[in-house]
């Protein structure tokens, strides 16, 4: 799955997904990704987050909604992240998820949680203080 | 250290995070710039979760979901269990600008994408194929169900609900990093 947010110079934030969903999943199962604050979520007054993962768990929980609400409480993108996965871990320690979070000031960060054979996430940013595209990888927690 | 304009997206998804950025240097809008993106993704069939051919269904097909969000208006597109369109975030920028709903599923969103002037084609590959039928070799390992009859850890389906339903904690039982929304 892709989630992406993109911040304009002028503050305003967008964002989306695409997927293929599940493989072998039932036939009309639909996960996190097209739901709004589950899949992603846009806000131009807080900032935009992203999620990806096991949908199907991850969207009870409307992570990308609770990053930006984490975000507009003043939290910095990480932890924000931090803090939604970390919600997420109490009900279902071993779920497959990721989030990444970026605030209006252009501020970002991401995280995800750590189980066997999924121990860093890795992500891409595009901002004026890099010459290009960068991969960058957060370790889980 | 902050800086405007930003995209952040997930994975090691290169090309449409460069995408994104060149659809904002050329001028577009930050929706513009996440539906060419994230539309790059499904070009590029990312990893395999993204985009036509990949993550077969129990009946082998291929079906999308994406989503769009503008964080002025809070105006959301989105489409699931979109079929035989691919490009599913083009669709759901549709459902924005063409509707007042937020959220079409199924046939009938391929029915309002072609209506939109999508195209309606197959989104199975080779690729997909053989994934859906080593799958079915395998006695349909891994799946989705549980609690019917035949043992659905053993066999494949069809299924009829098992009586007497064994309550699970949240069971994990797919464990791929490649399978994911």
């Amino acid at each position: 799955t892709i989630g992406m947010v993109v911040i304009g110079g002028n503050g305003t934030v967008a964002s989306g997904t695409s997927t293929n969903g599940g493989v072998h999943k039932i036939p009309g199962r639909v996960g996190d990704s097209p739901i709004a604050g589950a899949g992603s979520y846009a806000d131009s007054t807080a900032g935009g987050a992203a999620a990806t993962g096991d949908g199907d768990i991850m969207m009870r929980f409307l992570p990308s909604y609770q990053a930006v609400e984490y975000m507009r409480m003043g939290m910095d993108p990480t932890v924000a992240c931090q803090k939604v996965i970390s919600r997420i871990q109490k009900y279902v320690p071993e779920f497959f998820g990721a989030v990444i979070c970026a605030n209006t000031t252009g501020s970002y960060g991401a995280a995800c949680n750590k189980i066997p054979g999924f121990t860093q996430f890795h992500f891409m940013v595009y901002n004026p203080l890099l010459s290009q595209a960068a991969e960058q990888v957060v370790d889980c927690i | 250290t902050a800086a405007l304009p930003v995209v952040i997206n997930t994975w090691a998804f290169r090309k449409a995070t460069e995408t994104a950025w060149r659809v904002l240097q050329l001028g577009g809008s930050e929706l513009d710039a996440v539906e060419k993106g994230c539309g790059q993704c499904e070009i590029d069939q990312c990893d395999g979760s993204v985009g036509y051919g990949g993550s077969p269904d129990e009946s082998g097909e291929t079906t999308l979901d994406a989503m769009i969000m503008d964080g002025n208006t809070m105006e959301v597109g989105a489409v699931a269990d979109l079929r035989r369109v691919k490009n599913a975030i083009g669709v759901a920028r549709k459902v924005i600008e063409h509707t007042k709903h937020t959220l079409l599923v199924g046939e009938s969103a391929s029915l309002f994408a072609v209506r939109m002037g999508f195209p309606y084609e197959d989104l199975t590959t080779p690729k997909s194929l053989s994934m859906y039928s080593k799958w079915l070799n395998q006695s349909c390992q891994p799946n989705y169900w549980k609690n019917v009859v035949p043992d659905s850890s053993k066999s494949c389906g069809p299924y009829k609900r098992l009586e007497k339903v064994i309550c699970e904690k949240w069971t994990i039982s797919q464990r791929n990093v490649h399978n994911h929304d």
